[in-house]
């Protein structure tokens, strides 16, 4: 028996919706210690990593292993008919071929289930290993997903240097060239508005426009985001879901030639 | 020119 229970369905709905743009189905890996999932998008250039801790949730009973394969087009057409307040319940059998959405209305009023049929994806798992990143850049979600978008509009990529004055973001094409730069903040009143910058050594990177902007689909989801990087090594950009776990993508990098 | 690379020149399989 699986059954995992979430105060409110917005949080279900901005989930979902950070990983829909990029995969079109994806394996729910469910255990005692939450759930996971693990995929990368359908070119590969991409991986999805998500965990929900079982003690984030209000309630959380996972008696054995799990793996539940979603169509995530299903799952939105459910959870769009969710309201935001609604608790939200997964359900399922052992070895079941179908999963249980149940919403709950706030005063109990509305109670709503959907059944929806489970797939079987030979999805394959990535073994990622431990990187000492050069450089570590918290800054603010809105800010990071305005620069991705503002740079998109000139160029499929983006350059990110990052060194100990600041961060560039770089676009360079028919246009022109646009270059944001991002110096580390001083004093901040509020912690979510601070942009923080840890470098071992600078570091040159050049990435797809259209994949960062994927996922900046995850900002709701976190005031902050953290891009950890590496020369010659995929990029991390990770939200946090508050008091349940985070979400990551590994971004490869582009390279010469 | 940069060209795109694959994830999974990153990453093995488990």
């Amino acid at each position: 028996m699986f059954e995992a229970r979430l105060g409110q369905a917005t949080i279900l709905k901005k989930i979902l919706d950070a990983i829909k743009d990029l995969l079109n189905e994806a394996t729910f890996d469910c255990s005692d210690s939450g759930i996971q999932l693990q995929a990368m998008d359908n070119s590969h250039v991409s991986l999805v990593s998500l965990t929900l801790r079982s003690d984030g949730f209000d309630k959380f009973r996972c008696d054995r292993n799990l793996s539940m394969g979603m169509n995530l087009g299903s799952m939105a057409k459910i959870l769009k008919c969710a309201n935001n307040e609604d608790n939200v319940t997964m359900k399922a059998q052992d070895n079941a071929d179908t999963v249980t959405i149940m919403f709950e209305s706030a005063n109990q009023e509305k109670v709503s289930d959907y059944e929806m049929k489970l797939m079987n994806l030979d999805q394959e798992h990535l073994g990622i290993p431990e990187t000492d990143f050069s450089c570590v850049v918290r800054m603010p979600a809105m800010e990071f997903a305005r620069i991705c978008r503002d740079l998109a509009q000139f160029s499929e990529s983006v350059v990110i240097c990052c060194t100990k004055e600041g961060v560039k973001f770089s676009a360079s094409g028919d246009v022109g060239t646009a270059n944001i730069k991002l110096a580390q903040t001083g004093s901040v009143d509020k912690e979510e508005e601070a942009v923080i910058i840890e470098m071992q050594e600078p570091v040159t990177l050049t990435f797809a426009c259209r994949y960062l902007n994927a996922f900046t689909k995850a900002t709701p989801l976190s005031t902050q985001v953290q891009l950890s990087m590496c020369a010659d090594v995929p990029l991390v950009v990770e939200y946090a879901i508050k008091d349940l776990g985070h979400i990551r993508y590994y971004l490869a990098p582009k390279i010469e030639d | 020119k940069k060209v795109q690379g694959s994830i999974r020149n990153y990453f093995t399989s488990k």
